[in-house]
């Protein structure tokens, strides 16, 4: 099982937002 | 002797919000102040303080057009340095701007700013501007979708968002599989983006 952790930031302002993480995919 | 102010510096606030081009036109006054020293018909001498010259810089700022919101408000300070002979100014604003300096035309004393505004300065964005839609793994082409929904106001048109994504292996210990940046322009209120990679893709 294959997850991933994301976020983003709108450039020119510093701030980075923090989505947290996705719910799991099964990879066979 | 000295001058007095040295540096002489004026702040203009500006709240108004009709979105016209306004001109202001302000004075920056010094006085070069000189030591003159007297003697009495006692034989003391001493000394006194007093103008010897008065200098008087003026200052020609005009804003392009823009438009400020409820309770916006705009500070433009400028200033100049009399010793030596050295302008400055300073911009407090939701906006950017492009500032154009220019003498004076003729034989007047002083400076003059254009404020060209070339967009909203981008604040912190909310973390709802971003939405998770959609992760998938699609078997035949092996790759990862990761589907994100936007929703921002027209203040981050144009501007440039990106995504930080982290492909992880779930497991009692979870391990990182490669970390990616993606760039993307914002031009709509409301997009998506789609991100798609494969394991071994990501550094």
């Amino acid at each position: 099982k294959f997850f991933v952790k994301w976020g983003f930031s709108v450039k020119g302002t510093g701030a980075f937002v923090d989505k947290g993480r996705t719910d799991p995919v099964t990879v066979p | 002797g000295h001058y007095e102010p040295e540096t002489a510096c004026q702040t203009l606030h500006l709240i108004d919000r009709d979105g016209t081009a306004p001109t202001w036109r302000t004075t920056l006054s010094s006085d070069y102040m000189m030591q003159y020293w007297e003697t009495d018909h006692y034989g003391n001498s001493h000394s006194y303080w007093a103008s010897a010259a008065s200098y008087n810089i003026q200052v020609q700022l005009k804003t392009g057009y823009r438009q400020l919101r409820d309770r916006e408000t705009e500070y433009i300070k400028v200033c100049y340095d009399f010793y030596y002979k050295r302008e400055s100014y300073s911009v407090t604003s939701p906006f950017t701007y492009e500032v154009i300096k220019r003498a004076l035309p003729g034989n007047v004393s002083g400076f003059s700013l254009e404020l060209i505004p070339l967009g909203r300065t981008p604040q912190a964005p909310e973390a709802s501007a971003m939405e998770l839609s959609e992760f998938s793994y699609d078997h035949a082409s092996k790759q990862f979708t990761l589907l994100v929904k936007s929703n921002f106001s027209s203040d981050y048109y144009g501007h440039k968002v990106e995504f930080s994504v982290e492909l992880m292996r779930d497991g009692l210990f979870d391990s990182s599989k490669g970390k990616q940046t993606y760039e993307a322009e914002i031009n709509a209120a409301s997009g998506s983006y789609i991100m798609k990679f494969k394991e071994g893709d990501l550094p």
